[in-house]
């Protein structure tokens, strides 16, 4: 029924056929998904995009086995704490990082496979209240971490092998820390979003706080999923889970904010909004390059150009199940759809 | 946008904040 409801919206200028389905990886394990991801690995045959799923208690690894044709090469087993996200980490191969915990996330891992004896290997990175991780260029994570009194902000830099080489802390802004990004094209640069919807820019080298700068109160909650500087300004794509419709814009999804850092004013400059008639609210989703896929409360998946704030893509709820995760791979090519029950559809965009 | 929405623009906006902000 709901198929059939989103067909005229997919014949108003959104295009079923931008998303082509290359392959399906069908777990055997009727466990519950939580993330899927994608991850670099070298064997044998060379350096290889392999697809990571995650369960609640388990990681598995998946590796082509023909152009169509996936298979299940490693499985890590963890604890009684549930795995609730994989954390991409950047160029880097043989490595995949999850957070693991209840509410909020409690420990970060690494899962490797030894190089001496082929053993699956765990390694634990780091425990704390954790409410925000994400994986840096460089070998390296950043996360905020609060206790009763007061919040770390701390990078963890990361040997090839996967050893924690240590470390140092940001200096925290006083409201809670939710989401991080890297700037791209400025190496030392680093935004994050807070629980009061302000945008914090530091220098990743000196630890510095170097500007904080409100997204405004239309918007609550906004994610940063991704940052760039061009011609003096800051732009910042920005996720709204909690944002309300209205009628200039529609029910948007993502928003493109260009900030002055020097001034801490901001103008928006671009809307991704549901298309119009499409039912349901923006769950969850991820950004690469100038693409943003998002799962949607009715169970489809919308894909949107965000420099011209158009959806470009959309994928119905499957007959066999709601989608519950969208994911780029490496890049905006190829993307990761995912339903709960472990199934996972690759999509060529 | 314009330079009177956003205020003046600087290039260098980086380096001139981390030259300001405190250590």
């Amino acid at each position: 029924g709901v198929a059939e409801e989103l067909t005229p919206v997919l014949l108003d200028g959104v295009r079923e056929e931008s998303l082509q389905l290359v392959s399906k990886l069908k777990d055997s394990c009727s466990c519950c998904a939580v993330d899927v991801g994608a991850v670099w690995w070298e064997a044998a045959g060379g350096r290889e995009l392999c697809v990571v799923t995650a369960g609640e208690s388990a990681v598995s690894l998946w590796r082509p086995l023909a152009p169509d044709r996936w298979g299940k090469v490693h499985t890590w087993q963890l604890g009684e704490i549930p795995v609730i996200q994989i954390v991409p980490l950047p160029d880097t191969c043989n490595l995949v990082c999850i957070a693991l915990g209840d509410l909020e996330i409690g420990e970060i891992r690494l899962l490797q496979i030894s190089s001496e004896n082929d053993s699956l290997k765990q390694s634990l990175v780091k425990t704390g209240n954790i409410k925000a991780v994400l994986g840096l260029k460089d070998r390296r994570l950043v996360s905020s971490s609060r206790t009763v009194h007061e919040q770390q902000v701390e990078i963890t830099s990361l040997s090839e092998t996967g050893r924690s080489k240590g470390g140092w802390t940001l200096m925290p802004p006083e409201e809670t820390v939710l989401a991080f990004a890297e700037v791209e094209g400025m190496g030392d640069a680093l935004v994050g979003t807070t629980t009061v919807n302000s945008i914090v820019v530091w220098n990743l080298k000196t630890g510095q706080l170097l500007k904080k700068m409100h997204v405004g109160y239309s918007y609550p909650a906004s994610i940063c999923h991704r940052a760039y500087s061009d011609s003096g300004l800051l732009f910042v794509v920005l996720s709204h889970p909690h944002a309300k419709e209205s009628e200039s814009c529609g029910n948007p999804a993502f928003r493109v904010v260009a900030f002055n850092p020097r001034t801490a004013r901001s103008t928006g400059v671009m809307f991704s909004s549901l298309p119009p008639g499409l039912a349901g609210r923006y769950l969850e989703g991820d950004v690469k390059d100038a693409s943003a896929a998002a799962v949607l409360t009715s169970g489809a998946i919308a894909v949107w150009d965000l420099l011209l704030g158009h959806c470009t893509a959309l994928l119905p709820p499957d007959p066999t199940g709601s989608w519950a995760l969208a994911r780029w791979a490496t890049s905006s090519t190829c993307l990761l759809a995912g339903q709960r029950d472990g199934t996972v559809c690759l999509y060529r965009y | 946008c314009s330079e009177s929405d956003l205020g003046p623009i600087s290039l260098n906006w980086f380096e001139e904040l981390s030259a300001e902000a405190p250590p």
